[in-house]
């Protein structure tokens, strides 16, 4: 797509556009590209080619830092909680994070504190069943906090290693929905005498600007340590992740590549920053 | 807002005898950012501020005492022009049942407003029969009976023993049989680039023969959505559009690029996780919202 011999007004048009289409935002993409004029004016690159290779390593050590490791906690159990707004892959994510635990030779708990939406317990269930990964559940209606308190606790009474927290998709414009996450935060917190061991905001790679509005949304509701990026088997190019990386410094630990169970990976930034480019 | 931004930029300009062309171009920059904020997309926002330049040049806003307003104007008149000027009503059949087919994107909100606009046609009159066409993602068909039951609205499942296709064709009849008015179709969330899936659709679409076929799109979607957009539309055919999760305050410019890239319809809009959250589609109050 791009074989650039020259530098010109003109190249610094197409990877602005570029990095909108990817839905990288026109702000951040102009920040970006205004920098690279500014390398190529001191005199840091000499060709087109060298141009889009110094963006594309600016981008990676954007994405790199900060670290991409999922931690597990001092003392088991673990405990990671998944959050995010309506229809993202929270629930489909956690399931294939236990299958992944599974393989590793680990014991992973499910836990439904998603206690609203219509039949979340069932799908969380089912998938537990093919996972292989005992579910903690109560009735639909029920305070997701005690849910979310009773699977730490049943965790650290049986020996489970990594505790998954299901929640209800929730809108970030809706106050008494991050009261509530809080609440959960607070109470995972008191059963495990520290803070969950990840919070992961889950966020699908179609989404637009929205994105950032979420992320600085969330993270001002609890800590959020880190982000995985849905959907990404798709034509949207998730681009929205390095405004957010930029704005919030959240790093951004796993993507989604499908519906099976096992389309999973860690997030590679060199390979997701040539993806942009695509 | 944008209004703001160019009243800023029109004052400065305020002690010209007559504005430029360039002093234009400039309030299209401002108009090109506020659109690409709103995720419209940038080929559609490109081809929107051609318009808008012809319309802003050609209409005295060069000799205007208010060239801020009439470029305002001229853009909220053309933002209402592509969104679809003013509200279409969902299309009936003359023979009942109606049949309406919910398709999209994984996650987008199909089993929700399925119930949505069951409730919503429930209350006009309506005798509606959901139809569970989703075999696929575990406890589909269960979040649909319970959706069901909420709005107590019948449904029509067989589990996922059968094929969507056969489904729908067991539920058109036992629909008929029934002498329900309305038959509300839900299916599985799909990728517009995969081959199987959307065959798939396209088989349950011919089985259903349906009235409607709504593509479910999220407001909050970005660039992407002309692509999505166009493949469901060429590769299964689409008639209206239904914007879901407006109530995440996203400015909602994908509605632009659905529109510009299709010219068909949004009949309605999904503004939270209850079944009442739905209203009906006006391009005007969209219009001040991508204008921010
Ligand atoms: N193609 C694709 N689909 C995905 C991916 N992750 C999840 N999905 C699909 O997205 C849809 C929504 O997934 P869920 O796991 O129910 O999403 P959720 O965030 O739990 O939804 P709520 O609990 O309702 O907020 C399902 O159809 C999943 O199969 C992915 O990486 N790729
Ligand atoms: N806030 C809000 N949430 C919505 C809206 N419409 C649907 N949802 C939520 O979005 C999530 C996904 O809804 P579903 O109806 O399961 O989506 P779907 O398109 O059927 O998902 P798949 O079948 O997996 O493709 C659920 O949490 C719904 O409650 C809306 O207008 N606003
Ligand atoms: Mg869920
Ligand atoms: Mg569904």
């Amino acid at each position: 797509l791009f074989r650039r011999e020259r530098i010109s007004e003109e190249l610094f048009l197409e990877l602005e556009e570029t990095l909108v289409l990817a839905d990288v935002g026109i702000h951040t993409a102009e920040k970006l590209v205004s920098r690279l004029k500014e390398a190529v004016r001191k005199g840091n690159c000499r060709t087109g080619d060298e141009a889009i290779e110094l963006l594309k390593r600016t981008l990676v050590e954007l994405l790199n830092a900060g670290g991409r490791n999922l931690n597990f906690g001092p003392i088991p159990p673990t405990v990671w909680l998944i959050i995010g707004v309506n229809g993202t892959g929270k629930t489909t994510t956690i399931a294939k994070l236990a299958w992944r635990l599974k393989r590793e030779g680990r014991k992973p708990l499910l836990v439904a504190a998603d206690t609203f939406r219509a039949a979340a317990i069932e799908q969380l269930k089912l998938l537990g069943e093919r996972v292989g990964a005992p579910v903690i559940a109560h009735a639909i209606g029920a305070d997701a906090a005690a849910v979310a308190y009773d699977g730490v606790e049943a965790a650290k009474a049986r020996g489970y290693d990594v505790v998954l927290i299901d929640t209800a998709g929730r809108m970030h414009t809706r106050y008494n929905l991050l009261q509530e996450l809080q609440k959960i935060w607070r109470v995972v917190g008191r059963s495990l005498g520290r803070p969950p061991d990840e919070t992961l905001l889950v966020i699908d790679a179609s989404t637009g600007q929205n994105a950032i509005a979420q992320a600085a949304t969330f993270s001002s509701a609890i800590p959020v340590t880190g982000i995985i990026l849905t959907k990404l088997d798709g034509t949207a190019k998730g681009g929205v992740v390095v405004a957010i990386k930029d704005q919030t410094q959240i790093p951004i630990k796993l993507v989604g590549v499908g519906e099976s169970l096992d389309a999973i990976e860690n997030f590679d930034p060199k390979e997701f920053v040539e993806g942009l480019f695509e | 807002g944008l209004t703001d931004k160019l009243q800023g930029i029109f004052w400065k300009l305020r002690g010209k005898a007559r504005l430029t062309e360039e002093d234009v171009d400039r309030a299209l920059r401002e108009i090109r950012l506020s659109l690409l904020e709103a995720d419209v997309n940038l080929r559609v926002a490109k081809d929107f501020l051609e318009r808008v330049r012809e319309r802003a040049i050609g209409e005295e806003v060069l000799k205007s005492f208010t060239p801020a307003q009439q470029v305002i104007k001229i853009v909220y008149e053309e933002l209402v022009k592509l969104l679809g000027g003013q509200h279409e009503p969902l299309k009936f059949s003359h023979t009942p049942p109606t049949i309406i087919m919910l398709m999209g994107l994984q996650g987008t909100g199909k089993t929700t407003t399925a119930g949505k606009v069951g409730l919503w046609l429930k209350r006009r009159g309506h005798r509606v029969l959901l139809l569970a066409c989703d075999v696929r993602r575990p406890a589909a068909v269960e979040q649909l009976v319970q959706v069901g039951r909420q709005a107590e609205l019948d449904v029509f499942e067989m589990g996922i023993r059968e094929k969507p296709e056969r489904i729908a064709e067991h539920g058109i009849k036992h629909a008929k049989d029934k002498g329900y008015g309305v038959v509300i179709a839900d299916t599985g969330g799909r990728l517009h680039t995969d081959e199987e899936m959307m065959q798939e659709l396209r088989r349950v679409k011919e089985a259903l023969n349906p009235n409607e076929a709504l593509l479910v799109v999220d407001a909050m979607m970005g660039q992407d959505a002309v692509n999505a957009a166009r493949q469901f539309d060429s590769e299964v055919g689409v008639t209206g559009f239904i914007l879901s999760k407006v109530d995440s305050d996203a400015r909602g410019g994908a509605v632009l690029s659905i529109r510009a890239v299709t010219g068909k319809p949004v009949k309605f809009i999904g503004t939270g996780e209850r079944l009442t959250d739905l209203d009906v589609f006006h391009p005007d109050r969209m219009a001040e919202r991508i204008l921010g």
